[in-house]
Protein backbone atom coordinates (compact mmCIF):
# COMPACT_ATOMS: atom_id res chain seq x y z
CA UNK A 1 0.00 0.00 0.00
CA UNK A 2 1.38 3.38 -0.99
CA UNK A 3 1.37 5.78 1.97
CA UNK A 4 1.93 9.47 1.36
CA UNK A 5 1.55 12.51 3.65
CA UNK A 6 1.03 16.12 2.58
CA UNK A 7 2.01 18.87 4.99
CA UNK A 8 1.96 22.65 4.81
CA UNK A 9 0.84 25.85 6.51
CA UNK A 10 -2.92 26.23 7.05
CA UNK A 11 -4.65 27.57 3.94
CA UNK A 12 -1.75 26.78 1.62
CA UNK A 13 -3.78 24.39 -0.58
CA UNK A 14 -3.22 20.94 0.94
CA UNK A 15 -6.81 19.73 0.75
CA UNK A 16 -7.22 21.03 -2.80
CA UNK A 17 -4.11 19.17 -3.86
CA UNK A 18 -4.74 15.97 -1.88
CA UNK A 19 -8.34 15.56 -3.07
CA UNK A 20 -7.33 16.16 -6.68
CA UNK A 21 -4.46 13.69 -6.51
CA UNK A 22 -6.86 11.19 -4.90
CA UNK A 23 -9.30 11.74 -7.78
CA UNK A 24 -6.57 11.10 -10.36
CA UNK A 25 -5.62 7.79 -8.71
CA UNK A 26 -9.30 6.83 -8.50
CA UNK A 27 -9.63 7.64 -12.21
CA UNK A 28 -6.90 5.06 -12.75
CA UNK A 29 -8.79 2.42 -10.80
CA UNK A 30 -6.88 2.63 -7.51
CA UNK A 31 -8.66 2.18 -4.18
CA UNK A 32 -7.75 5.43 -2.44
CA UNK A 33 -8.21 6.55 1.15
CA UNK A 34 -7.84 10.17 2.26
CA UNK A 35 -7.21 10.73 5.98
CA UNK A 36 -7.82 14.33 7.06
CA UNK A 37 -5.47 15.32 9.90
CA UNK A 38 -6.60 18.91 10.32
CA UNK A 39 -8.78 19.89 13.29
CA UNK A 40 -10.99 21.81 10.82
CA UNK A 41 -12.09 18.32 9.62
CA UNK A 42 -12.84 19.68 6.14
CA UNK A 43 -10.16 17.81 4.21
CA UNK A 44 -12.57 15.53 2.36
CA UNK A 45 -15.23 18.12 1.62
CA UNK A 46 -14.52 17.99 -2.11
CA UNK A 47 -14.97 14.22 -2.22
CA UNK A 48 -18.13 13.51 -0.29
CA UNK A 49 -21.39 15.42 -0.07
CA UNK A 50 -22.38 14.59 3.48
CA UNK A 51 -20.42 15.99 6.41
CA UNK A 52 -18.90 12.88 7.95
CA UNK A 53 -18.47 12.29 11.70
CA UNK A 54 -14.85 12.61 12.82
CA UNK A 55 -13.07 9.74 14.51
CA UNK A 56 -12.87 11.83 17.66
CA UNK A 57 -16.64 12.46 17.52
CA UNK A 58 -17.30 8.73 17.30
CA UNK A 59 -14.85 7.92 20.11
CA UNK A 60 -16.40 10.61 22.30
CA UNK A 61 -19.91 9.38 21.67
CA UNK A 62 -19.02 5.83 22.55
CA UNK A 63 -17.10 6.75 25.61
CA UNK A 64 -13.56 5.72 24.82
CA UNK A 65 -13.50 3.34 27.76
CA UNK A 66 -15.39 0.77 25.71
CA UNK A 67 -12.23 0.26 23.72
CA UNK A 68 -11.46 -0.01 20.07
CA UNK A 69 -13.13 -3.34 19.41
CA UNK A 70 -16.51 -1.67 19.61
CA UNK A 71 -16.01 0.65 16.65
CA UNK A 72 -16.77 -0.62 13.17
CA UNK A 73 -14.82 0.56 10.14
CA UNK A 74 -18.05 1.88 8.59
CA UNK A 75 -18.49 4.33 11.46
CA UNK A 76 -15.28 6.20 10.68
CA UNK A 77 -14.52 5.43 7.02
CA UNK A 78 -16.98 6.80 4.46
CA UNK A 79 -17.04 6.17 0.74
CA UNK A 80 -17.16 9.37 -1.27
CA UNK A 81 -17.35 9.97 -4.99
CA UNK A 82 -15.19 7.93 -7.34
CA UNK A 83 -15.10 5.28 -4.59
CA UNK A 84 -12.61 7.26 -2.54
CA UNK A 85 -12.61 6.36 1.17
CA UNK A 86 -12.77 9.39 3.46
CA UNK A 87 -11.72 9.73 7.11
CA UNK A 88 -11.59 12.86 9.26
CA UNK A 89 -9.55 12.62 12.47
CA UNK A 90 -11.15 15.72 13.97
CA UNK A 91 -9.79 17.67 16.92
CA UNK A 92 -10.78 18.47 20.48
CA UNK A 93 -12.50 21.72 21.39
CA UNK A 94 -9.94 24.55 21.26
CA UNK A 95 -8.32 25.10 24.63
CA UNK A 96 -9.04 21.53 25.67
CA UNK A 97 -5.87 19.49 25.47
CA UNK A 98 -3.71 18.91 22.45
CA UNK A 99 -5.06 20.13 19.09
CA UNK A 100 -3.44 17.12 17.44
CA UNK A 101 -5.13 14.59 19.68
CA UNK A 102 -7.57 13.57 16.96
CA UNK A 103 -4.68 12.48 14.77
CA UNK A 104 -3.13 10.34 17.52
CA UNK A 105 -6.43 8.68 18.40
CA UNK A 106 -7.56 8.17 14.81
CA UNK A 107 -4.36 6.84 13.28
CA UNK A 108 -4.10 4.39 16.14
CA UNK A 109 -7.70 3.24 15.71
CA UNK A 110 -7.56 2.87 11.92
CA UNK A 111 -4.66 0.47 12.21
CA UNK A 112 -6.31 -1.68 14.87
CA UNK A 113 -9.68 -2.08 13.22
CA UNK A 114 -8.24 -3.04 9.83
CA UNK A 115 -9.49 0.07 8.07
CA UNK A 116 -6.64 -0.07 5.53
CA UNK A 117 -7.60 -3.48 4.10
CA UNK A 118 -8.02 -3.36 0.36
CA UNK A 119 -6.63 0.15 0.13
CA UNK A 120 -4.02 0.75 -2.61
CA UNK A 121 -3.05 4.33 -1.70
CA UNK A 122 -3.59 6.28 1.52
CA UNK A 123 -3.04 10.05 1.48
CA UNK A 124 -2.70 11.98 4.75
CA UNK A 125 -3.66 15.69 4.68
CA UNK A 126 -1.90 17.21 7.70
CA UNK A 127 -1.93 20.66 9.33
CA UNK A 128 1.62 22.00 9.24
CA UNK A 129 1.51 25.23 11.26
CA UNK A 130 2.86 23.42 14.30
CA UNK A 131 4.80 20.17 13.99
CA UNK A 132 4.17 18.75 17.44
CA UNK A 133 2.03 16.33 19.31
CA UNK A 134 -0.51 14.67 17.07
CA UNK A 135 0.56 16.58 13.96
CA UNK A 136 3.96 14.86 14.07
CA UNK A 137 2.25 11.44 14.21
CA UNK A 138 2.15 10.72 10.46
CA UNK A 139 5.88 11.52 10.26
CA UNK A 140 7.07 9.37 13.05
CA UNK A 141 5.11 6.18 13.11
CA UNK A 142 5.95 5.13 9.58
CA UNK A 143 2.35 5.93 8.68
CA UNK A 144 3.63 7.58 5.54
CA UNK A 145 6.75 6.55 3.64
CA UNK A 146 7.04 9.96 1.93
CA UNK A 147 6.01 13.47 2.81
CA UNK A 148 5.30 16.24 0.32
CA UNK A 149 5.34 19.79 1.58
CA UNK A 150 2.99 22.30 -0.02
CA UNK A 151 4.24 25.87 -0.01
CA UNK A 152 3.76 29.22 -1.68
CA UNK A 153 6.45 31.87 -2.15
CA UNK A 154 5.42 33.69 1.04
CA UNK A 155 7.99 33.78 3.81
CA UNK A 156 5.60 32.31 6.38
CA UNK A 157 4.79 29.33 4.15
CA UNK A 158 8.49 28.64 3.50
CA UNK A 159 9.22 29.11 7.21
CA UNK A 160 6.54 26.49 7.99
CA UNK A 161 7.97 24.20 5.28
CA UNK A 162 11.40 24.45 6.91
CA UNK A 163 9.89 23.54 10.30
CA UNK A 164 8.20 20.52 8.75
CA UNK A 165 11.64 19.49 7.47
CA UNK A 166 12.95 19.72 11.05
CA UNK A 167 10.13 17.42 12.10
CA UNK A 168 11.06 14.94 9.38
CA UNK A 169 14.72 14.97 10.40
CA UNK A 170 13.73 14.29 13.99
CA UNK A 171 12.07 10.98 13.19
CA UNK A 172 13.84 9.92 10.01
CA UNK A 173 16.40 7.75 11.78
CA UNK A 174 13.75 5.62 13.48
CA UNK A 175 11.61 4.64 10.55
CA UNK A 176 9.97 8.00 10.03
CA UNK A 177 8.94 9.44 6.69
CA UNK A 178 11.33 10.91 4.14
CA UNK A 179 10.79 14.08 2.12
CA UNK A 180 9.53 13.27 -1.38
CA UNK A 181 9.49 16.84 -2.63
CA UNK A 182 8.07 20.34 -2.53
CA UNK A 183 4.82 21.29 -4.23
CA UNK A 184 4.69 24.97 -5.19
CA UNK A 185 1.12 26.30 -5.07
CA UNK A 186 0.91 29.87 -6.26
CA UNK A 187 -2.52 30.32 -4.68
CA UNK A 188 -2.99 34.04 -5.17
CA UNK A 189 0.09 35.05 -3.20
CA UNK A 190 2.87 36.75 -5.07
CA UNK A 191 4.76 34.57 -7.55
CA UNK A 192 8.37 33.66 -6.98
CA UNK A 193 9.19 30.27 -8.43
CA UNK A 194 12.88 31.04 -8.04
CA UNK A 195 12.67 31.48 -4.25
CA UNK A 196 10.76 28.21 -3.89
CA UNK A 197 13.20 26.22 -6.09
CA UNK A 198 16.11 27.77 -4.24
CA UNK A 199 14.60 26.64 -0.93
CA UNK A 200 13.94 23.15 -2.31
CA UNK A 201 17.45 22.67 -3.62
CA UNK A 202 19.12 24.10 -0.48
CA UNK A 203 17.32 21.53 1.68
CA UNK A 204 18.43 18.77 -0.68
CA UNK A 205 15.06 18.26 -2.38
CA UNK A 206 13.28 19.66 -5.45
CA UNK A 207 10.00 21.16 -6.59
CA UNK A 208 8.07 18.16 -7.89
CA UNK A 209 5.19 20.22 -9.28
CA UNK A 210 3.80 23.75 -9.50
CA UNK A 211 0.15 24.71 -9.48
CA UNK A 212 -0.78 28.11 -10.86
CA UNK A 213 -3.44 30.33 -9.36
CA UNK A 214 -6.61 29.10 -11.03
CA UNK A 215 -10.18 30.36 -11.33
CA UNK A 216 -11.29 26.80 -12.05
CA UNK A 217 -10.01 25.75 -8.62
CA UNK A 218 -12.15 28.48 -7.04
CA UNK A 219 -15.20 27.40 -9.07
CA UNK A 220 -14.79 23.73 -8.22
CA UNK A 221 -14.31 24.72 -4.56
CA UNK A 222 -17.71 26.45 -4.66
CA UNK A 223 -19.17 23.33 -6.27
CA UNK A 224 -17.51 21.25 -3.51
CA UNK A 225 -15.80 19.09 -6.11
CA UNK A 226 -12.31 18.30 -7.24
CA UNK A 227 -11.12 19.95 -10.44
CA UNK A 228 -10.67 16.47 -11.90
CA UNK A 229 -14.43 15.93 -11.62
CA UNK A 230 -15.58 19.50 -12.24
CA UNK A 231 -13.46 20.27 -15.30
CA UNK A 232 -11.79 17.02 -16.37
CA UNK A 233 -10.43 18.32 -19.65
CA UNK A 234 -9.09 21.64 -18.32
CA UNK A 235 -5.39 22.54 -18.21
CA UNK A 236 -5.48 22.57 -14.44
CA UNK A 237 -6.88 19.01 -14.35
CA UNK A 238 -3.96 17.97 -16.56
CA UNK A 239 -1.53 19.67 -14.17
CA UNK A 240 -3.00 17.64 -11.29
CA UNK A 241 -2.74 14.43 -13.33
CA UNK A 242 0.92 15.06 -14.05
CA UNK A 243 1.60 15.92 -10.40
CA UNK A 244 -0.22 12.79 -9.21
CA UNK A 245 1.81 10.67 -11.62
CA UNK A 246 5.12 12.26 -10.61
CA UNK A 247 4.30 11.73 -6.93
CA UNK A 248 3.31 8.10 -7.55
CA UNK A 249 6.50 7.26 -9.41
CA UNK A 250 8.90 9.31 -7.30
CA UNK A 251 11.91 7.32 -6.05
CA UNK A 252 13.87 10.28 -4.68
CA UNK A 253 12.81 10.64 -1.05
CA UNK A 254 15.48 12.17 1.20
CA UNK A 255 16.23 13.29 4.71
CA UNK A 256 16.09 17.07 4.21
CA UNK A 257 18.69 19.52 5.52
CA UNK A 258 16.62 22.24 7.27
CA UNK A 259 17.92 25.78 6.82
CA UNK A 260 19.09 28.21 9.47
CA UNK A 261 17.06 31.33 10.20
CA UNK A 262 19.64 33.41 8.32
CA UNK A 263 19.46 31.25 5.22
CA UNK A 264 15.66 31.46 5.26
CA UNK A 265 15.71 35.24 5.53
CA UNK A 266 18.17 35.43 2.67
CA UNK A 267 15.80 33.51 0.40
CA UNK A 268 13.02 35.92 1.40
CA UNK A 269 15.29 38.96 0.98
CA UNK A 270 16.50 38.12 -2.50
CA UNK A 271 13.00 37.59 -3.79
CA UNK B 1 -0.39 46.80 35.71
CA UNK B 2 -2.45 46.61 32.53
CA UNK B 3 -2.23 43.12 30.99
CA UNK B 4 -3.44 42.58 27.44
CA UNK B 5 -3.08 39.65 25.05
CA UNK B 6 -3.34 39.74 21.26
CA UNK B 7 -4.22 36.54 19.44
CA UNK B 8 -4.77 35.67 15.79
CA UNK B 9 -3.85 33.33 12.96
CA UNK B 10 -0.16 33.29 11.99
CA UNK B 11 0.71 36.13 9.62
CA UNK B 12 -2.44 38.11 10.37
CA UNK B 13 -0.55 41.15 11.68
CA UNK B 14 -0.26 40.60 15.44
CA UNK B 15 3.37 41.65 15.84
CA UNK B 16 2.87 44.69 13.65
CA UNK B 17 -0.08 45.77 15.77
CA UNK B 18 1.40 44.88 19.16
CA UNK B 19 4.71 46.66 18.54
CA UNK B 20 2.95 49.76 17.29
CA UNK B 21 0.57 49.86 20.25
CA UNK B 22 3.59 49.39 22.53
CA UNK B 23 5.31 52.34 20.81
CA UNK B 24 2.25 54.55 21.33
CA UNK B 25 2.14 53.76 25.06
CA UNK B 26 5.90 54.38 25.30
CA UNK B 27 5.37 57.73 23.54
CA UNK B 28 2.99 58.54 26.39
CA UNK B 29 5.61 57.71 29.00
CA UNK B 30 4.38 54.25 30.00
CA UNK B 31 6.83 51.48 30.90
CA UNK B 32 5.80 48.79 28.42
CA UNK B 33 6.79 45.13 28.16
CA UNK B 34 6.10 43.02 25.06
CA UNK B 35 6.15 39.25 25.58
CA UNK B 36 6.39 37.32 22.31
CA UNK B 37 4.54 33.99 22.54
CA UNK B 38 5.17 32.76 19.01
CA UNK B 39 7.72 29.99 18.37
CA UNK B 40 9.07 32.14 15.51
CA UNK B 41 10.43 34.40 18.30
CA UNK B 42 10.26 37.45 16.02
CA UNK B 43 7.57 39.40 17.85
CA UNK B 44 9.90 42.15 19.07
CA UNK B 45 11.93 42.53 15.89
CA UNK B 46 10.52 46.01 15.26
CA UNK B 47 11.52 47.23 18.73
CA UNK B 48 15.06 46.05 19.23
CA UNK B 49 17.96 45.79 16.83
CA UNK B 50 19.75 42.79 18.30
CA UNK B 51 18.24 39.34 18.07
CA UNK B 52 17.52 38.53 21.70
CA UNK B 53 17.93 35.07 23.28
CA UNK B 54 14.61 33.38 23.97
CA UNK B 55 13.65 32.32 27.46
CA UNK B 56 13.76 28.71 26.31
CA UNK B 57 17.29 29.22 24.92
CA UNK B 58 18.44 30.57 28.27
CA UNK B 59 16.75 27.77 30.21
CA UNK B 60 18.26 25.18 27.88
CA UNK B 61 21.73 26.61 28.21
CA UNK B 62 21.58 26.65 31.97
CA UNK B 63 20.19 23.19 32.27
CA UNK B 64 16.75 23.65 33.75
CA UNK B 65 17.68 21.58 36.77
CA UNK B 66 19.47 24.56 38.30
CA UNK B 67 16.06 26.07 38.89
CA UNK B 68 14.63 29.49 38.39
CA UNK B 69 16.60 31.30 41.07
CA UNK B 70 19.68 31.15 38.89
CA UNK B 71 18.27 33.24 36.05
CA UNK B 72 18.52 37.00 36.22
CA UNK B 73 15.86 39.26 34.72
CA UNK B 74 18.47 40.86 32.46
CA UNK B 75 19.12 37.53 30.75
CA UNK B 76 15.56 37.25 29.44
CA UNK B 77 14.23 40.82 29.41
CA UNK B 78 15.91 43.23 27.00
CA UNK B 79 15.32 46.95 26.66
CA UNK B 80 14.56 47.99 23.11
CA UNK B 81 13.94 51.39 21.59
CA UNK B 82 11.66 53.85 23.37
CA UNK B 83 12.54 51.98 26.58
CA UNK B 84 10.21 49.10 25.70
CA UNK B 85 11.08 45.84 27.48
CA UNK B 86 11.23 42.83 25.14
CA UNK B 87 10.88 39.13 25.92
CA UNK B 88 10.70 36.20 23.49
CA UNK B 89 9.39 32.91 24.91
CA UNK B 90 10.79 30.86 22.04
CA UNK B 91 9.75 27.32 21.18
CA UNK B 92 11.28 23.86 21.09
CA UNK B 93 12.64 22.36 17.89
CA UNK B 94 9.71 21.32 15.69
CA UNK B 95 8.72 17.74 16.31
CA UNK B 96 10.16 17.82 19.82
CA UNK B 97 7.35 18.12 22.33
CA UNK B 98 4.75 20.84 22.56
CA UNK B 99 5.22 23.88 20.32
CA UNK B 100 3.77 26.03 23.08
CA UNK B 101 6.23 24.86 25.70
CA UNK B 102 8.22 28.09 25.52
CA UNK B 103 5.15 30.04 26.59
CA UNK B 104 4.50 27.80 29.60
CA UNK B 105 8.12 27.93 30.74
CA UNK B 106 8.59 31.64 30.11
CA UNK B 107 5.39 32.98 31.65
CA UNK B 108 6.07 30.90 34.71
CA UNK B 109 9.66 32.16 34.98
CA UNK B 110 8.83 35.84 34.44
CA UNK B 111 6.45 35.79 37.37
CA UNK B 112 8.89 34.09 39.72
CA UNK B 113 11.88 36.31 39.02
CA UNK B 114 9.97 39.56 39.39
CA UNK B 115 10.35 40.57 35.76
CA UNK B 116 7.12 42.59 35.83
CA UNK B 117 8.27 45.02 38.50
CA UNK B 118 7.92 48.61 37.41
CA UNK B 119 6.00 47.65 34.29
CA UNK B 120 2.85 49.68 33.56
CA UNK B 121 1.56 47.68 30.59
CA UNK B 122 2.41 44.16 29.43
CA UNK B 123 1.31 43.07 25.95
CA UNK B 124 1.34 39.38 24.99
CA UNK B 125 1.69 38.56 21.27
CA UNK B 126 0.35 35.00 20.91
CA UNK B 127 0.17 32.53 18.01
CA UNK B 128 -3.48 31.69 17.45
CA UNK B 129 -3.46 28.90 14.85
CA UNK B 130 -3.90 26.31 17.58
CA UNK B 131 -5.34 27.22 20.96
CA UNK B 132 -3.85 24.42 23.02
CA UNK B 133 -1.01 23.63 25.36
CA UNK B 134 1.23 26.62 25.89
CA UNK B 135 -0.71 28.87 23.53
CA UNK B 136 -3.72 28.74 25.85
CA UNK B 137 -1.53 29.82 28.80
CA UNK B 138 -2.07 33.59 28.52
CA UNK B 139 -5.84 32.99 28.46
CA UNK B 140 -6.09 30.78 31.44
CA UNK B 141 -3.71 31.89 34.08
CA UNK B 142 -5.06 35.39 34.38
CA UNK B 143 -1.88 36.57 32.69
CA UNK B 144 -3.99 38.89 30.61
CA UNK B 145 -7.22 40.51 31.73
CA UNK B 146 -8.36 41.14 28.13
CA UNK B 147 -7.72 39.50 24.81
CA UNK B 148 -7.95 41.22 21.43
CA UNK B 149 -8.26 39.01 18.39
CA UNK B 150 -6.67 40.19 15.16
CA UNK B 151 -8.41 39.01 12.01
CA UNK B 152 -8.79 39.74 8.31
CA UNK B 153 -11.89 39.06 6.23
CA UNK B 154 -10.54 35.67 5.09
CA UNK B 155 -12.50 32.63 6.17
CA UNK B 156 -9.45 30.96 7.73
CA UNK B 157 -8.65 34.01 9.85
CA UNK B 158 -12.26 34.26 11.08
CA UNK B 159 -12.32 30.51 11.69
CA UNK B 160 -9.18 30.90 13.84
CA UNK B 161 -10.74 33.88 15.63
CA UNK B 162 -13.77 31.76 16.46
CA UNK B 163 -11.51 29.03 17.87
CA UNK B 164 -9.73 31.58 20.02
CA UNK B 165 -13.15 32.57 21.37
CA UNK B 166 -13.75 28.91 22.29
CA UNK B 167 -10.46 28.97 24.17
CA UNK B 168 -11.54 32.11 26.03
CA UNK B 169 -14.88 30.57 26.97
CA UNK B 170 -13.12 27.50 28.31
CA UNK B 171 -11.16 29.43 30.93
CA UNK B 172 -13.36 32.47 31.49
CA UNK B 173 -15.15 31.01 34.50
CA UNK B 174 -11.94 30.38 36.41
CA UNK B 175 -10.30 33.76 36.18
CA UNK B 176 -9.32 33.58 32.58
CA UNK B 177 -9.19 36.50 30.18
CA UNK B 178 -12.23 38.16 28.63
CA UNK B 179 -12.58 39.28 25.02
CA UNK B 180 -11.91 43.01 24.67
CA UNK B 181 -12.67 43.22 20.97
CA UNK B 182 -11.81 42.36 17.39
CA UNK B 183 -9.13 44.19 15.44
CA UNK B 184 -9.74 44.11 11.68
CA UNK B 185 -6.46 44.15 9.75
CA UNK B 186 -7.03 44.31 6.01
CA UNK B 187 -3.48 43.16 5.31
CA UNK B 188 -3.66 42.67 1.58
CA UNK B 189 -6.43 40.09 1.72
CA UNK B 190 -9.73 40.99 0.18
CA UNK B 191 -11.73 43.68 1.99
CA UNK B 192 -14.98 42.84 3.73
CA UNK B 193 -15.53 45.03 6.73
CA UNK B 194 -19.14 43.90 6.82
CA UNK B 195 -18.27 40.22 7.31
CA UNK B 196 -15.86 41.06 10.12
CA UNK B 197 -18.35 43.33 11.94
CA UNK B 198 -21.04 40.72 11.51
CA UNK B 199 -18.76 38.11 13.09
CA UNK B 200 -17.86 40.49 15.94
CA UNK B 201 -21.45 41.32 16.75
CA UNK B 202 -22.67 37.71 16.52
CA UNK B 203 -20.10 36.64 19.13
CA UNK B 204 -21.23 39.49 21.37
CA UNK B 205 -18.23 41.75 20.78
CA UNK B 206 -17.32 44.54 18.34
CA UNK B 207 -14.59 45.70 15.99
CA UNK B 208 -12.53 48.07 18.14
CA UNK B 209 -10.33 49.24 15.27
CA UNK B 210 -9.54 48.66 11.61
CA UNK B 211 -6.14 48.93 9.98
CA UNK B 212 -6.02 49.44 6.24
CA UNK B 213 -3.50 47.79 3.96
CA UNK B 214 -0.58 50.20 4.09
CA UNK B 215 2.63 50.66 2.12
CA UNK B 216 4.10 52.50 5.09
CA UNK B 217 3.70 49.35 7.17
CA UNK B 218 5.68 47.41 4.55
CA UNK B 219 8.39 50.08 4.46
CA UNK B 220 8.72 50.23 8.24
CA UNK B 221 8.83 46.43 8.30
CA UNK B 222 11.83 46.53 5.97
CA UNK B 223 13.40 49.16 8.23
CA UNK B 224 12.66 46.85 11.22
CA UNK B 225 10.81 49.66 12.97
CA UNK B 226 7.33 50.44 14.13
CA UNK B 227 5.30 52.85 12.01
CA UNK B 228 5.11 55.13 15.05
CA UNK B 229 8.89 55.57 14.88
CA UNK B 230 9.33 55.34 11.11
CA UNK B 231 6.56 57.71 10.05
CA UNK B 232 5.21 59.39 13.19
CA UNK B 233 3.04 61.93 11.42
CA UNK B 234 1.52 59.54 8.88
CA UNK B 235 -2.18 58.64 8.77
CA UNK B 236 -1.36 55.07 9.67
CA UNK B 237 0.57 56.18 12.79
CA UNK B 238 -2.55 58.12 13.81
CA UNK B 239 -4.68 55.02 13.27
CA UNK B 240 -2.39 53.09 15.60
CA UNK B 241 -2.56 55.87 18.19
CA UNK B 242 -6.34 55.83 18.15
CA UNK B 243 -6.41 52.03 18.37
CA UNK B 244 -3.94 52.03 21.26
CA UNK B 245 -6.06 54.60 23.08
CA UNK B 246 -9.32 52.70 22.48
CA UNK B 247 -7.72 49.50 23.73
CA UNK B 248 -6.33 51.23 26.82
CA UNK B 249 -9.68 52.74 27.79
CA UNK B 250 -11.88 49.82 26.85
CA UNK B 251 -14.24 48.72 29.62
CA UNK B 252 -16.32 46.30 27.55
CA UNK B 253 -14.64 42.93 27.90
CA UNK B 254 -17.02 39.97 27.51
CA UNK B 255 -17.22 36.20 27.47
CA UNK B 256 -17.75 35.65 23.74
CA UNK B 257 -20.37 33.34 22.22
CA UNK B 258 -18.44 31.24 19.68
CA UNK B 259 -20.32 30.50 16.47
CA UNK B 260 -21.28 27.12 15.06
CA UNK B 261 -19.66 25.87 11.86
CA UNK B 262 -22.83 26.68 9.93
CA UNK B 263 -22.95 30.26 11.19
CA UNK B 264 -19.30 30.74 10.25
CA UNK B 265 -19.86 29.43 6.74
CA UNK B 266 -22.84 31.72 6.34
CA UNK B 267 -20.71 34.75 7.14
CA UNK B 268 -18.17 33.57 4.57
CA UNK B 269 -20.90 32.78 2.00
CA UNK B 270 -22.63 36.13 2.18
CA UNK B 271 -19.38 38.04 1.71
N1 LIG C 1 -3.84 27.25 -7.02
C1 LIG C 1 -4.96 27.78 -6.48
N2 LIG C 1 -5.64 28.73 -7.16
C2 LIG C 1 -6.74 29.29 -6.62
N3 LIG C 1 -7.25 28.98 -5.42
C3 LIG C 1 -6.61 28.04 -4.69
C4 LIG C 1 -5.44 27.39 -5.19
N4 LIG C 1 -5.04 26.49 -4.24
C5 LIG C 1 -5.92 26.58 -3.21
N5 LIG C 1 -6.87 27.50 -3.48
C6 LIG C 1 -7.97 27.91 -2.59
O1 LIG C 1 -7.38 28.30 -1.36
C7 LIG C 1 -8.21 27.91 -0.27
C8 LIG C 1 -7.40 27.06 0.70
O2 LIG C 1 -7.07 25.85 0.10
P1 LIG C 1 -7.12 24.48 0.91
O3 LIG C 1 -6.77 23.39 -0.04
O4 LIG C 1 -8.41 24.35 1.65
O5 LIG C 1 -5.91 24.74 1.94
P2 LIG C 1 -5.46 23.88 3.20
O6 LIG C 1 -6.10 22.53 3.10
O7 LIG C 1 -3.97 23.84 3.12
O8 LIG C 1 -5.91 24.63 4.41
C9 LIG C 1 -9.38 27.18 -0.90
O9 LIG C 1 -10.45 28.12 -1.01
C10 LIG C 1 -8.90 26.77 -2.27
O10 LIG C 1 -9.93 26.66 -3.22
N1 LIG D 1 -2.17 46.48 7.37
C1 LIG D 1 -1.09 45.99 6.78
N2 LIG D 1 -0.69 46.47 5.58
C2 LIG D 1 0.40 45.98 4.96
N3 LIG D 1 1.19 45.00 5.45
C3 LIG D 1 0.84 44.48 6.64
C4 LIG D 1 -0.29 44.94 7.38
N4 LIG D 1 -0.35 44.24 8.54
C5 LIG D 1 0.68 43.38 8.53
N5 LIG D 1 1.42 43.52 7.40
C6 LIG D 1 2.60 42.73 7.02
O1 LIG D 1 2.22 41.36 7.07
C7 LIG D 1 3.30 40.56 7.55
C8 LIG D 1 2.84 39.74 8.75
O2 LIG D 1 2.58 40.60 9.82
P1 LIG D 1 2.98 40.22 11.30
O3 LIG D 1 2.63 41.37 12.17
O4 LIG D 1 4.40 39.73 11.35
O5 LIG D 1 1.99 38.98 11.56
P2 LIG D 1 1.92 37.95 12.78
O6 LIG D 1 2.72 38.53 13.90
O7 LIG D 1 0.47 37.83 13.08
O8 LIG D 1 2.49 36.66 12.28
C9 LIG D 1 4.43 41.53 7.85
O9 LIG D 1 5.29 41.54 6.72
C10 LIG D 1 3.74 42.87 8.00
O10 LIG D 1 4.57 43.97 7.67
S1 LIG E 1 1.81 19.49 21.20
FE1 LIG E 1 1.25 21.04 19.65
S2 LIG E 1 -0.87 20.61 19.17
FE2 LIG E 1 -0.42 19.55 21.11
S3 LIG E 1 -0.93 21.02 22.81
FE3 LIG E 1 1.19 21.42 22.29
S4 LIG E 1 1.09 23.05 20.70
FE4 LIG E 1 -0.93 22.16 20.84
MG1 LIG F 1 -7.38 21.63 4.38
MG1 LIG G 1 4.32 37.77 14.83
Amino acid sequence: MKRIAFYGKGGIGKSTIVTNIAAVYAERGKKVMVVGCDPKADCTRNLIDEEIPTVLDVMRERGVVKGYEEIDVSEVVYEGRMGILCVECGGPEPGVGCAGRGVIVATDLLRRIGAYEGVDVVLYDVLGDVVCGGFAMPLREGLASEVYIVTSADFLAIYAANNICKGIVRYASRGGSLLGGIIYNVRGSFENAQAVSKFASLIGSRVIGSIPNSKIISESEIASMTVVEYAPSSDIAQIFRKLAEDVYRNQNAVVPRPLSKEALKEIAMNS
